[in-house]
């Protein structure tokens, strides 16, 4: 099992330090409408390279920053790390874990962070690939996008058979 | 290249067959190359058990989030990845469905699912279930939950 | 012909403004007309009661739904018709919107609603239940059912 | 309450002759995927004028013709019959009920009928708009499509709009 564990501040609508355990086969994450479910999918995408504004359900990259409620001021930064097991140093990087962590300033500014070490983007896409397992977005459906495969013209489909391949 | 593509393709091939007839209880899929001299597109093909095979459109809604599925894990399973994210994939699913397609999520050997859903069956497939609550207005709060069935959470529909 | 249009849109703002305070039990919607001279287009606002206002995007895929039903709602408001037929529109809706939504339906006074639904809850606002059922493979065949809440369907998710 | 009862016969997996009683204010068709509720939409759709093969998820209009089973033969042609009560005469028919059917048969031959009288497709759409009630697809919100209109462009909800009024 590679995922371990997930924290999340500050961005859409966890305006406080939350943390999730993710050691196991089969997760389930359940809730209301508008609970914030589909946020926490977002901070594990955006985490793990996601800059497809659309995908991520936003016009620009401030809008992930906590924007306030009615009860809360906004906030200054968001920021998710996403813990990763590494079992036979998978990863390459010679620890027992690999933390990837991602942030971003009103002022635009944005960090990637590899076990606690700034880094760019394409650093963390390129451990995320190094284990050989596929990455990208694939390995993510999100909420309408499962019949996507089938409605796809067979042109399409056949790129993202070659992809996989 | 175009021999790692022919395997790829015969592995992700047998899969579908393999999940479909699973999900389906019976019937037939196969995939259907589209070619002009050289390999332009991959078509589906099905054959819902007691049916006869139809135009892909006339599918329900249902029928094609399960044959959908059905090929989404052989692709899993032919380039897998550290973990697999599903975002309330089993909303057009009836009870029975939503209970195959539970199984199939448990037979995955090896993989890590992280599965947002509002349905009962699934939550049960879990072995782990994070409430995502929104107890001050606007600020999400997340709360672990036990899995016997019956603190199963109530906005489960 | 264009004071009919300002007459419309403005019952169709108003009952949209009625049906999404009833549907989130507060917030604020609008329709907001973008003119270059002359009306070019109409955009929809709204707050989320709790939530400040934010773009349309970033709400939740029940959110969406809620808020285009009390749109649509209000469209046939403006509008009315024979009778109105939705088809599964309910399943993004967690349990307890889902009862909220049989509330706004059964609400439409002179108006006539098919609804197809998974939901147990939007069943037991109707007045009558048919069920179809495909016992012999690939036919589908209709039967009534009563509306006791104890005899409504398994297949109900 | 205008929609009486509706009749199907060899319609997509109708294979049976089939008659729902409709004079309720809200009713519910329930069932398991693939059972033939949608299909029973598309049927009621089709008798009231959709001319739209993608609405009714078919390739030609010989789609909607059962194509028989694994234990049943084809059937040659597709019928259904829509009766709506007629208040006060507001259907400008002279009659207490009104009844719009429909029929498409392998030689794509195709009868549309009033009240048992061979008419064109734009003889029923005139009885329907007759009423002064709005029509065509707005009434009719089919799987996926209700946040349609939230997904808009605004130029095409103006259009709707306008439509409307
Ligand atoms: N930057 C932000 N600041 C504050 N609130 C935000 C921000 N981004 C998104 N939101 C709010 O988050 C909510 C959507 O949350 P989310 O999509 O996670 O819901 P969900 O739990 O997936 O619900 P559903 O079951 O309907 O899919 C919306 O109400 C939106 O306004
Ligand atoms: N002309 C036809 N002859 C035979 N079968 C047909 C015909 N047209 C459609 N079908 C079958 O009807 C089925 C789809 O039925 P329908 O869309 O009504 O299901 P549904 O009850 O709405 O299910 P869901 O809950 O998944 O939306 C498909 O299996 C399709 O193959
Ligand atoms: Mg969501
Ligand atoms: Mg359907």
């Amino acid at each position: 099992m590679y995922l371990k564990s997930l924290h999340i501040q500050g961005f859409k609508t966890f305006e406080q330090s939350t943390t999730l355990e993710l050691s196991y086969p089969i997760i389930a994450i359940v809730g209301p409408n508008g609970s914030g479910k589909s946020n926490l999918v977002d901070a594990l995408r955006w985490t793990l390279c996601e800059q497809n504004l659309r995908t991520l359900r936003a016009r620009s990259m401030l809008d992930l920053i906590f924007a306030g409620s009615a009860t809360r001021r906004p906030v200054s930064y968001a920021e998710a790390e996403v813990v990763f097991n590494n079992p036979g140093d998978v990863f390459g990087t010679g620890g027992d874990t690999v933390t990837v962590a991602r942030r971003i300033f009103r002022s635009k500014e944005s960090d990637f962070l590899i076990d606690g070490k700034s880094v760019q983007l394409r650093d963390v896409e390129a451990v995320l690939t190094s284990t050989g397992l596929g990455f990208r977005h694939y390995p993510f459906i999100g909420q309408g996008e499962m019949s996507r495969i089938f409605t796809m013209k067979p042109e399409e489909r056949k790129t993202l058979f070659e992809e996989v391949a | 290249a175009s021999t790692l593509f022919e395997e790829t393709f015969a592995v992700i091939e047998k899969a579908f067959q393999e999940n479909f007839i699973k999900m389906f209880d019976g019937g037939e899929a196969r995939l259907v190359r589209q070619e002009n001299g050289e390999l332009t597109g991959i078509d589906i093909d099905v054959v819902l058990p007691g049916k006869r095979r139809q135009p892909l459109e006339l599918l329900s809604g249902g029928e094609k989030v399960l044959t959908a599925a059905a090929l989404q894990f052989a692709l899993f399973k032919a380039r897998p990845s550290l973990f697999y994210l599903l975002d309330e994939v089993d909303n057009a699913l009836d009870e029975d469905n939503v209970h195959r397609f539970a199984r199939l999520l448990r037979e995955q050997e090896d993989s890590q699912f992280l599965v947002v859903t509002h349905n009962r069956e699934t939550m049960l497939a879990a072995d782990v279930l994070y409430g995502v609550t929104m107890q001050e207005s606007g600020v999400s709060k997340v709360v672990s939950l036990r899995l016997d069935s019956d603190e199963v959470p109530v906005h489960a529909s």
